[in-house]
Order: C-alpha cells, then sequence, then structure tokens
C-alpha cells in the first residue's frame, strides 16, 4: 500500500475503467484473478504472500455500472 | 429436469436501472495508513467518473464510521428523488475478528455499518455495493503451486477444521428461520447487496 496503494483498490480501478459498462460481477472476478496472481511482500512478511478477494453477492440482476 | 439453456440477452428486466442518482460514500482512515491517500483519490475519482455523487470522509474514528453511514443514509432518504444505486467503500486497519479499527483505536463491526443502508428506504431492490479494504485477520496465505512452498512444507498436515464463530451463528440462525414462522412478505432486506472484501476471512489484506 505504501507506495501506490492496496492492491484491491487500484485493480479495481484499473478494470472498472478500461470496462465501465460490464457486468459487475464478472468484472470482479477478473479484479480478483489479477489480484490472486500478485506476489506480495508485505512490511512485516520474508516470503512472498498471496491474497484473495472475497466478493458476497446477493444481487439479483446484472449490475453495469454505466 | 430442463435442459440449460442460454441467458436472454441483458434486458430491462434482467439488468438494474441506474439511471436515476447514484450515490457513493468513502471512508478512510489514512492516519498510520500509508498509500491509503492514493486509493482514496483513484476510488474517488472513478466514483465521480462513473457518476455517483461522491462523499470522501478520511480519519473517521469508530463512531463517526457509524454516523456517517446514519447520515448518508438520512440523506438518501430525505432527498425525495429516486436512487438507483449507493457504493460504501471502508478502508481502515482490521481486527483479528474482522472489526475495522477507526482512528481513535476503537472498533466497529463492518456488518452493523452494512445495515444500516439495508434499512435505507429508497434503496429497497435497487443494488447497494460495499468494498472492503481491511485486514480481516492475521493469517497469511503462502499461495499454491510449485514455487509457493518448499516441497516439505507441502506435505504438512492442515490444521483440523473447526467451526468459526460465523459457521456457529449461521447454524444458530436457520435453526431460529426453521422454527415455524411463515414465509415472509415483499423483498428480503439481504437482497440486491454486493459486498467485495479484499480478503479472504481471517487473512491480511495488502
Amino acid at each position: 500500500r505504501d507506495e501506490k496503494g492496496s492492491d484491491f483498490i487500484q485493480t479495481l480501478v484499473e478494470v472498472l475503467r478500461a470496462n465501465p459498462g460490464r457486468d459487475l460481477l464478472e468484472l470482479l472476478t477478473e479484479v480478483n484473478r489479477r489480484v490472486c496472481e500478485q506476489d506480495v511482500l508485505g512490511p512485516d512478511c520474508d516470503e512472498p504472500r498471496k491474497a484473495c478477494l472475497e466478493i458476497c453477492s446477493s444481487l439479483r440482476r446484472r449490475l453495469c455500472l454505466q | 429436469v430442463e435442459p440449460w439453456r442460454p441467458e436472454p440477452a441483458p434486458g430491462p428486466s434482467t439488468q438494474y436501472d441506474l439511471s436515476k442518482t447514484k450515490a457513493a460514500l468513502l471512508l478512510a482512515v489514512i492516519q498510520g495508513r500509508p498509500g491509503a491517500q492514493h486509493d482514496v483519490e483513484a476510488l474517488g475519482g472513478l466514483c465521480q467518473a462513473l457518476g455517483f455523487e461522491t462523499t470522501v470522509r478520511t480519519n473517521p474514528t469508530a463512531q463517526a464510521f457509524q454516523e456517517e453511514l446514519a447520515q448518508f443514509r438520512e440523506q438518501l432518504d430525505t432527498c425525495g428523488g429516486p436512487v438507483s444505486c449507493a457504493l460504501v467503500a471502508l478502508m481502515a486497519h482490521g481486527g483479528p475478528q474482522g472489526q475495522l479499527l477507526g482512528t481513535d483505536g476503537q472498533e466497529v463491526q463492518p456488518q452493523a455499518l452494512m445495515q444500516e443502508l439495508s434499512r435505507c428506504q429508497v434503496l429497497r431492490g435497487h443494488p447497494k455495493i460495499f468494498l472492503l479494504q481491511a485486514c480481516r485477520g492475521g493469517k497469511r496465505d503462502a499461495g499454491v503451486g510449485p514455487t509457493a512452498l518448499p516441497w516439505y512444507r507441502r506435505w504438512l498436515p492442515a490444521p483440523p477444521s473447526v467451526p468459526s464463530h460465523a459457521d456457529v451463528l449461521q447454524i444458530y440462525a436457520e435453526a431460529q428461520d426453521s422454527s415455524g414462522r411463515g414465509p415472509p412478505s415483499g423483498s428480503s432486506h439481504q437482497a440486491d447487496i454486493l459486498t467485495v472484501y479484499a480478503a479472504t476471512e481471517g487473512y491480511v489484506a495488502y
């Protein structure tokens, strides 16, 4: 988070800016794929770690933000 | 059993109508979270680009988290106009049980904050999006695959799976639900909610 923000928020913004008209759940799946691919070396980690989003939806329809 | 058929092309009935007001609330603890300002700027810019009326509050205390959510709900309920969608981003350090920590070090449960919007009258039937950038515990994921762990550590047995506090609560809630009450009328308070956590339960968010 120190240099450019958190993996989740920065990847989310990147993916949504590129595809604002697509279904949000599909985009979040892509965000999660990208976040899971990254190796993270946190401030108190001695070896790379992984992160994974948790997406909980009770949406009843497609949700496209634009 | 009917054979599976491809879904019809998205239409008015299969997609939320977002033509009315969209509102976003970003609550972020920046103090003691280096780089967090980048998230606030990036997310705020995105929300505005997507047409959300965006409110940003930084460095809330635990109580201010609750108050800001309550105020946000009140504003939506009293604005008089239709609202299509609400987005709430909660960014802070997280406690071991998934609590959010305000700038005063006090804890607030994200579920309590999310329930606030479930009570919002104008958002009934409309999507409510929650983004949570916070740790949900102290566990760290070493990953899987050939480069994740040395071979000798891959064969260590996994710790036994014990029901979590959430599991116990769920079983209790299900027992309550099946205790003879009739079906509820109207739509569910729990419908139309999308929650995205930066980490799975119990794990660190980076």
